[in-house]
């Protein structure tokens, strides 16, 4: 569900 | 990179650096909750494991540099250097309330049961909750002073902006991350109390103090 393209926040 | 989030961040900065300008100023740690300290050190630490498996930009590099450090900083002068002005009495919330229930959970729910993946899940978590020791002093107390007031705001506004900036990202982007959204959702309502009396007193000059 998208989780990798939020590993770029911090 | 969306404005919410380009300011949460800053703000996030904002709120640490405060904090330990006002610890290495003031020579002193009193007020602050060492243990909220700690476990933000841990919430560093474990989110950002991935500093060692996958490189983003410099920019997330840098930040997560710049978060991990002046954490343990923190912590260290909490601790060490000034530990004679820390006021262990009233920081007498107990941790292991939150650490563990935490720790059972982010094993229960994650998105991919592996080392990295649950201790992500793991600090999202715990910084969600890891600011109750912090507010729970201030209760105990019944006062904070007001550059303790203006580091809670800005730790307190930085996940509020990231929920705009996670509305932003499904609309534009289609993606949603439900484990990061509702642990926001949590650590933003945890903070509604102080935001009202941060805008109804601080805002005026009046100093943060609660009725007995």
């Amino acid at each position: 569900c998208g989780r990798q393209s939020l590993k770029d926040e911090l | 990179m969306n404005i919410f989030r380009g300011i949460a961040d800053f703000s996030h900065l904002a709120a640490i650096i405060i904090l330990l300008h006002k610890i290495w100023k003031s020579r002193s740690c009193a007020g602050i909750s060492g243990k909220s300290q700690i476990l933000f050190a841990i919430v560093f630490t474990t989110r950002y494991l991935d500093l060692l498996t996958s490189f983003i930009s410099l920019y997330n590099t840098s930040m997560k540099v710049i978060y991990i450090s002046c954490s343990y900083a923190t912590v260290y002068l909490i601790y060490m250097k000034f530990r004679a002005t820390y006021d262990g009495n009233h920081d007498s919330f107990r941790v292991e309330f939150l650490v563990v229930p935490v720790g059972g959970l982010a094993v229960l729910i994650n998105h991919d049961f592996a080392l990295l993946e649950i201790l992500w899940t793991f600090s999202i978590y715990l910084e969600s909750v890891a600011i109750l020791p912090q507010l729970f002093m201030i209760s105990k107390t019944g006062e904070a002073e007001t550059i303790t007031t203006h580091y809670l705001f800005c730790l307190g506004l930085y996940r509020a902006l990231y929920l705009f900036n996670w509305i932003w990202r499904f609309y534009f982007e289609g993606f949603f991350d439900m484990i990061a959204i509702v642990a926001g959702l949590v650590q933003t309502v945890l903070y509604c109390d102080f935001f009202y009396l941060y805008v109804t007193k601080v805002l005026k000059g009046k100093k943060l103090s609660l009725p007995a």
